[in-house]
């Protein structure tokens, strides 16, 4: 093994939200109306960056620097 | 790296120096502002190669659960967490899991497989070295045949400089993603996806095998998580027709994820 390189093994994290199951918008949208500004800023926190995205009617999905 | 953003799930997975764990405050913070309240929460990962150089809170498992629970709200009351051995302690599978009393709401057919490859063979390796311009990422999708994987997914992809390449794979309410660190003596390659069990049974065994044959790895460990268990069986029955042989098994139950299944495997030959 390499005295020191690039650490390959992810964390994964996953976290679960309910909301007023009325509220079209939560079942619709919920946490997809958070803005780019934001999820950029929880991700300096982590040390990573967008660098692509992509999304269809269900969900997005970000490739992230690192 | 990749981050989901679902309507009530978001899912962040980060390699690296990262620190993943920091984004859990902000993350229910502003799901709040949403009026969306934390009902579970999953963390899981491998044994990392190069543990002194992971900065807190990842200095350690026992640490990262520690940390996790201090950023959890009280309604999260049903935890746990458990370091699922293998045969060899370079391949343990980390797993905490949370939730609260009236539960997370996975979705009972629903299933995550995990695979983490190690020591993935030279010549595949080579080919995730950027040599193109603007459509390299493309050019690698096709010629590695991760585009095949999932034909009917909608790819977007990256490819890093010097080397490296990650993608996530869109298929109606499904993701997959992997993640890709060519360079010889810490070569690794992950894939992820989500299935249900009510698919046909032989499409998770042929996702496994193309994900696979794509890195040729010497070593391979595959977790699951499923309310349903014959998902596991399955992976064994991908596995051993690329040459691997299964070399340990390790089952744990989280009431609230559901039952976690985790094998490793090694080439019986190279």
């Amino acid at each position: 093994m390499a005295v020191s390189g690039f650490e390959g093994f992810e964390k994964r994290l996953e976290l679960h939200f309910f909301g007023d199951d009325n509220d079209p918008t939560v079942t619709t949208m919920g946490l997809r109306l958070l803005d780019f500004e934001s999820l950029e800023n929880v991700l300096r926190v982590v040390q990573c960056t967008v660098v692509s995205a992509v999304g269809n009617h269900f969900f997005d999905a970000y490739v992230l620097s690192e | 790296s990749s981050l989901f953003v679902y309507p009530t799930k978001i899912i962040i997975k980060t390699c690296g120096t990262t620190q993943l764990l920091k984004s859990i405050r902000p993350l229910i913070h502003l799901a709040k502002n949403l009026g969306l309240t934390i009902c579970g929460c999953r963390y899981t990962r491998g044994t990392f190669i190069f543990p002194k150089s992971q900065p807190f809170p990842h200095i350690n498992f026992k640490q990262e659960v520690i940390y996790i629970e201090e950023n959890l709200p009280n309604n999260l009351c049903f935890r746990k967490a458990s370091v699922m051995p293998s045969k060899n302690p370079s391949y343990s599978w980390h797993v905490f899991s949370s939730a609260s009393d009236n539960g997370v709401h996975f979705s009972d057919g629903e299933f995550t497989v995990e695979v983490c490859m190690t020591e993935l063979d030279q010549v595949l390796a080579r080919k995730f070295f950027k040599t193109g311009g603007d459509s390299a990422a493309k050019e690698m999708t096709d010629l590695t045949g991760i585009g095949n994987i999932n034909p009917r997914a909608l790819i977007c992809d990256f490819v890093f400089d010097p080397c490296g390449y990650s993608m996530n794979g869109v298929d109606g309410d499904r993701y997959s993603t992997i993640h890709v660190t060519p360079e010889d003596g810490f070569s690794y390659a992950s894939f992820e996806y989500v299935g249900s069990v009510y698919d046909d049974q032989d499409d998770i065994v042929e996702t496994l095998k193309k994900a696979v044959q794509v890195f040729k790895p010497a070593t391979v460990s595959v977790s699951t998580t499923s309310h349903r268990r014959e998902v596991w069986t399955r992976v064994a029955h991908a596995m051993e027709p690329l040459g691997l042989k299964c070399r340990s098994f390790a089952m744990d139950e989280f009431s609230t994820a559901g039952t976690v299944v985790f094998q490793t495997f090694t080439a019986a030959r190279r």
